[in-house]
């Protein structure tokens, strides 16, 4: 079991590396194991817990943990909480298509994951999308029109009244209303 | 693997059948705010067997029973399906395909399905688990959620990878 | 004091009922001043506050609070957490543009509030803060080409390196990098 | 009254003196993710008296002050510096423009400007209240934050009245 663990960490982390990489178009990132937390002394740091964190649970005691560490090109190493909102889902989209390709579930639905993102972002994000789509079939939900363009199909909901319709849609009818 | 249809009745905005037929590859699900697109993805998370009505957006287990609208009276049941692929035989089915669906009843009751047989909801969670498919997993990435494994703790973050492994 | 609260909370209320009727093109919505909560026996509630909510507050006891009703066109009144990321979106920005109109401060910045937001939302948004532009300066940073089209003025930032260059831009230029 | 300029050196990733002319109406930002955006933002909230490092993204109070990059290396200082125009004599100034500035030091000494003169926190603070112009208000709407006021409990939300109030 615990060596299972340390087998996928280090598969997933070598990903992780590679994937930043290409998402920051350069930089430097690592997943970094953490020693197993005792219980109450180490708990000082939770008031620096972020909004939306869960809250302490029983079985984070005696497990280590799994730390990010990044380095945006041109940039210094710095804490996760300086980034940006656009960065900070970058490196998460760097972690999940790592998570993905190590061990492709078969479906994965996305809910608008684009858009704390740029253009140039957008494209680079898509990019490694598309491959990971050559194992994983990827739903996701996008108001953004430049993620429309690496659809192999499109769904248009419309709500009539208080019921949602779901219609096929040409890549050409979705950007007419996109964003 | 890969999931070939969703079909929804009766759960949240879908209150006609609606029937969503997916390819393998990359489909984009686009719309207008409001329209019912993350309740798809509910509905999604719902059939795998989420239990947490916070995880959902609502707060009693009858919230994803159609409420009505001006034109169109309240519905007495929801009902999500699911229907993966099994083409290749991983799971444990002789049938090229595996059918899941959940319905939820106003009255409270509820009921899983295996390819139309009624069983309990651990034998759902058994088979989507043979199939590498959950519904706490990254296989439904939540709106606003993205960087929310940034936000973990390092132990709780060790949780995905446990789902990787 | 409470009779200013009062007034205001009128004032709030009725312009609330009017930007939430122009933001959604009808339905209808209402502010409504809850009773005040008497200590621990209330806090059962407490678990399903949402992620993000601040901890209760000992100024929280004794004082009347502010609840939030809605009506979407077409829909039924339902519970704030149903609505869609965009809904919610708009639905505050309505609360927001009664208390910047009762008692205008003199600048209001705004940090990608549109991101949620589909075309039509995003023009119907705009609309409104261009009239309340009259009043109060807006600063709104944003990656949507729409949102530009409604500025005065548009400051470009850019990373070299690790430091940040301002450079005042033109529509046609900010649109050109824009989403 | 409305802002009239923000000066911004050394704070977060303007380690260059960096002057921002506002006029009235409606002024858009814009530029790549991860550009400085936001920085700007946080900027006006500190000036404005922000003391939770946790409201701008930081953990200890240098956090705020240009961290050095591959090609640049660490400031000693961030200051930024706000000015109000003054005209319609809003406040208890003679002056057409009012300026209030801070800085912070890595040593740990911070500092609050008024027009240029050494002023306490609560001074600043004073003046800005006459303004109606707060760090905690709504006049610095954050990212990803339009919705908190959803989702506040409804004796928090209060606090938005008593503000407008
Ligand atoms: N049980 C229910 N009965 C009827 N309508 C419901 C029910 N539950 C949710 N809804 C409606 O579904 C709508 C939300 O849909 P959804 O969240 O899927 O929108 P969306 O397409 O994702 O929009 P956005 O782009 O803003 O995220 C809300 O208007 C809500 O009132
Ligand atoms: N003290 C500091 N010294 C140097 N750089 C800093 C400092 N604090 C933050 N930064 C950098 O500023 C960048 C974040 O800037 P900001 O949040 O303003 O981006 P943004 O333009 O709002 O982007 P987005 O569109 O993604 O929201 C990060 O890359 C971060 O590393
Ligand atoms: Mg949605
Ligand atoms: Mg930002």
């Amino acid at each position: 079991m615990r060596r299972q663990f340390e087998e996928t960490f280090h598969a997933v982390n070598e990903r992780f590396q590679r994937h930043f990489t290409t998402l920051f178009s350069g930089g430097a990132a690592r997943l970094e194991l953490t020693a197993p937390r005792r219980a109450s002394g180490d708990d000082a740091d939770d008031e620096d817990q972020e909004p939306g964190a869960r809250p302490p649970t029983a079985k984070g005691m005696g497990v280590s943990g799994v730390e990010v560490f990044v380095q945006i090109p041109g940039k210094r190493a710095q804490d996760l909480a300086l980034l940006s909102g656009g960065e900070r889902a970058m490196v998460s989209a760097a972690l999940l298509f790592s998570l993905l390709e190590t061990n492709p579930p078969p479906f994965c639905l996305l809910d608008e994951v684009d858009a704390a993102l740029d253009e140039a972002n957008v494209t680079r994000f898509c990019e490694i999308l598309k491959q990971l789509a050559e194992k994983t079939q990827f739903m996701v939900i996008t108001h953004n029109r430049v993620t429309m363009t690496y659809a192999d199909a499109i769904y248009g909901v419309s709500m009539e009244g208080a019921v949602s319709r779901m219609l096929s849609m040409k890549l050409a009818e979705a950007v007419a209303i996109a964003r | 693997m890969h999931l070939k249809r969703l079909e929804l009745h009766g759960f949240k905005s879908f209150a006609a059948r609606t029937v969503l037929e997916f390819s393998p590859g990359v489909t984009a699900i686009v719309g207008p705010n409001g329209s019912g697109k993350s309740n798809i993805a509910d509905g999604i998370r719902w059939v795998l067997g989420e239990q947490s009505m916070r995880q959902l957006r609502g707060k009693k287990s009858d919230d994803v029973i159609f409420a009505g609208g001006q034109a169109r009276s309240t519905m007495q049941m929801a009902e999500v399906g699911l229907v993966l692929d099994n083409s290749a035989a991983w799971l444990p089915s002789e049938f090229a395909e595996v059918a899941v669906a959940r319905r939820s009843f106003r009255n409270g009751e509820s009921e899983y399905l295996i390819s139309g047989q009624r069983v309990r909801l651990r034998d759902v969670t058994l088979l989507l688990a043979q199939a590498r498919v959950g519904h706490d997993s990254y296989t439904v990435i939540g709106q606003g959620l993205i960087d929310q494994a940034l936000s973990l703790r390092a132990e709780e973050r060790r949780g995905l990878f446990e789902d990787a492994a």
